[in-house]
């Protein structure tokens, strides 16, 4: 669905902060402090596929906006995959 | 996710718990109640017992706190994440946190339901993984079901079964036998009778139970989700379901409420009259809308409303018999949608493909789901 609901859409960098700390409690992705930035992004996509699949969503290993909506819904604060 | 090198379970099947704290959210008896009804969930379909203690140091110890709490798991604030649970193990293992920014609740669909937060992170507490099936208990984010009536899903049944083993010492009463776990509606089985169909901006949305398939013309699989997952307020088991494109409103109806949707909004609540259905109208089996006469059809039994949405009346000489304007249609209508020119009417398995009025096809229901 093209959702576009809520009052103020959030900037993109707080999306991507948000998806950042989700990814890192939820699906173990790494703390990198070394700047090698293709690498982080790599990582990122590649949790973000990881969340993707097991909701069952398109898995693009991008932020798109179901995505964000998922990584927004009240929830466990337990990871969904194995430390 | 597949490769788990470990399992957490507790060695003994008798398990003590603790209620630390509590939430101002909630009555004492209420927190009690909920809690021991959550661990409840998981005793009857294994060996485990629970035991309260009052003081000293149990294997699931419980308690409500605010943010950072000194487990290296801070809360969030109110939403986000609602509780977490450590699985099996000394000390903080079992244990189960509830966020207290959060509001819980005993009954009312009011805040978070507490004895469904419980029963879930008391899953973890005895060694069991997030589930990505959709419905299980398990799974990770939050959705409203009546208390009341829950039964442990069969996902979250054969899971802890694998860890323990079922309920040796209460044999099942063949003349009253435990409500079977709900399993969730298979998408191929070739007698799915549906509940309703939509279009939804391009999509087509496919109900069944508390479940809903989503077929996207541009992907390949076939997704189903919980109806409460993107519509919370909306209940299980709908009646009827139909797109206005025109106003691209979705429109979700059962018994004589409607719910008008804007993508994951409901942005309207209205009843059957709404649409000229006199008030004996208690309930419909179908409805869709011809975006060529631009008329609301509503399906009853074997006959049919037309309303016109522009002209706000429900047009003349109706009810009709569906089969004087579908010929062939003999049975009772229970879905319906429309999609490029062509209207299909769901019996049962069984859809009556209709073009300009006339009988072009019979399908199987399953045939839109990508079997």
């Amino acid at each position: 669905f093209r959702a576009h609901s809520g009052p103020v859409a959030p900037s993109e960098t707080d999306d991507h902060e948000f998806a950042k700390n989700y990814l890192k409690k939820l699906y173990n992705m790494e703390e990198d402090n070394t700047p090698s930035f293709g690498r982080k992004v790599n990582e990122m996509s590649l949790k973000l596929g990881e969340m993707q699949e097991f909701f069952g969503l398109k898995v693009t290993g991008t932020l798109d906006a179901e995505t964000m909506e998922m990584m927004k819904k009240p929830r466990c604060g337990v990871p969904d995959v194995a430390a | 996710l597949k490769a788990r090198a470990l399992t957490y379970k507790w060695t003994t099947n008798s398990l003590t718990y603790r209620i630390e704290n509590y939430t101002p959210d909630m009555s004492v008896a209420e927190v009690d109640d909920s809690i021991q009804r959550a661990l409840q969930v998981w005793a009857r379909v294994t060996p485990l017992k629970f035991k309260r203690i009052y003081s000293g140091i149990a294997d699931i110890m419980i308690s409500f706190v605010v943010g950072d709490h000194r487990d290296g798991s801070p809360f969030d604030g109110p939403n986000g994440f609602l509780a977490h649970a450590f699985f099996p193990g000394v000390g903080i293992g079992g244990d189960a946190h509830f966020d207290d920014d959060e509001t819980f609740s005993f009954r009312s669909t009011r805040g978070y339901n507490l004895f469904l937060v419980a029963a879930h992170e008391f899953g973890h507490s005895l060694g069991l993984e997030h589930s990505n099936v959709p419905g299980a208990l398990m799974y990770p984010t939050y959705s409203y079901t009546n208390p009341d009536t829950f039964v442990l899903p069969r996902d979250d049944v054969k899971r802890i079964q694998a860890l323990y083993g079922s309920n040796r010492d209460k044999p099942v009463n063949p003349d009253k036998p435990e409500p079977t776990p709900p399993v969730n509606p298979d998408a191929c089985d070739p007698n799915l009778a549906l509940d309703a169909v939509t279009t939804l901006r391009g999509e087509k949305l496919f109900f069944k139970n508390r479940f809903f398939w989503r077929i996207h013309p541009q992907l390949t699989e076939t997704d189903q989700y919980l109806i409460k997952f993107f519509w919370p307020e909306l209940p299980d088991n709908i009646d009827a379901a139909f797109e206005n494109p025109s106003t691209d409103l979705v429109y979700i109806i059962k018994g004589q409420k409607v719910w008008a949707l804007s993508g994951y909004d409901v942005v309207q609540r209205l009843s059957l009259s709404s649409f000229g259905l006199p008030d004996t109208v208690k309930k419909i089996d179908a409805a869709v809308y011809d975006v060529d006469t631009e008329k609301a059809l509503f399906f009853l039994g074997k006959s049919y409303y037309s309303y016109d949405v522009n002209g706000k009346v429900m047009d003349r000489g109706f009810p009709k018999p569906v089969e004087q304007s579908f010929p062939g249609m003999t049975t009772k209508v229970t879905a319906a949608f429309q999609e490029n020119g062509n209207t299909y009417l769901f019996s049962g398995p069984d859809v009556f493909q209709y073009n300009s009025g006339r009988l072009v096809n019979v399908l199987k229901s399953n045939s839109f789901l990508r079997c």
